[in-house]
């Protein structure tokens, strides 16, 4: 619908759905996934962030929603 | 929070900068 994969919307929720201020680390992305490798995870979150839908915060393992707020 | 006003500034840069992108993105599209 939105142009995205299955696994992608799949990150971009759990991503947009964190309340905490620093956004949702890698680790806490893989936990949450546990049917997605980590190498997978880190595609999908690199793709979002290319098309703006999410942004780095404090570091690189750390990812905010743009569509949040 | 626990953020540093550097980290806050950091995020809010990061944000604008996303934003952008989206809006590029969403323009190409058309």
């Amino acid at each position: 619908v939105n142009g995205l994969t299955a696994h992608q919307s799949q990150v971009l929720n759990l991503i947009k759905n964190c309340p905490v201020p620093e956004g949702m680390s890698l680790q806490e992305l893989k936990l949450q996934l546990q049917n997605m490798s980590m190498s997978t995870i880190k595609q999908a979150v690199e793709f979002l962030s290319s098309e703006g839908h999410i942004y780095s915060t404090v570091d690189d393992d750390h990812y905010k929603s743009t569509d949040a707020e | 929070s626990g953020l540093t006003e550097e980290q806050k500034r950091r995020i809010e840069e990061n944000r604008q900068k996303a934003l952008a992108r989206r809006a590029e993105r969403l323009a190409a599209q058309r």
